[in-house]
């Protein structure tokens, strides 16, 4: 339990707060929820958008990362774990980009989502950002895999909001097919 | 409540801002 985030006067406060989370994954699976839960680390929080740049301008660029570290940007309260009981009902977009495109796609995705752009209410619980290769893959997480009508916004912004050509594919998974 | 929505712009523009540092 972390204490409360502070928001300086001038500071522009966001509707939710955030936790970016890394994690450095491996090519073995791991053996049990609590195994991963363990391998997760909260690098920064974010209140406001001053307090998000000041976290995001100390972060190397995705595109130098190795492949299979993750970032999550999560709401607060939020575990980004299929297993979390704001996620276990819910699914994902996935994205797969080239390394030339992911820099640019992950900071216009964390900025619609900090900026409320997908306009679904709570529905968005976080973004996450795998690296993996030979392409990267940018997901958007959901509340509620039958929500179709949410689902189908996000879909529609994230296209909007990246620039996607039409040629690019945007698969949505529920968790619990990663579940089983 | 209100939401609070912020487009990329505004959001671009506090990128350099004193307290971003």
């Amino acid at each position: 339990k972390l204490p409360a985030l502070e928001i300086s006067p001038g500071e522009h406060k966001l509707q939710y707060n955030y936790c970016l989370w890394y994690h450095k994954g491996s090519m073995t699976k791991f053996k049990s929820p609590n195994d991963y839960s363990k391998s997760l680390h909260c690098i920064g929080r974010c209140a406001s958008v001053e307090q998000f740049w000041s976290l995001y301008c100390h972060l190397v660029r995705p595109s130098t990362l190795k492949p299979y570290r993750e970032l999550h940007l999560f709401k607060s309260g939020i575990k980004p774990m299929w297993e979390d009981p704001s996620n276990v009902k819910g699914g994902k977009w996935v994205i797969r980009l080239r390394k030339t495109k992911i820099d640019r796609a992950w900071e216009n995705a964390c900025m619609a989502m900090l900026g409320e752009q997908f306009l679904v209410g709570p529905e968005i619980c976080g973004i996450v950002l795998s690296t993996r290769f030979p392409e990267d893959l940018l997901c958007v997480w959901n509340r509620t895999s039958t929500d179709q009508s949410s689902i189908n916004r996000i879909r529609d912004t994230l296209r909007r909001v990246l620039n996607l050509p039409p040629n690019v594919a945007v698969d949505y998974k529920p968790h619990c097919d990663c579940l089983k | 409540g209100t939401r609070i929505i912020y487009e990329r712009a505004f959001l671009m523009n506090l990128k350099n801002s004193p307290l971003s540092r």
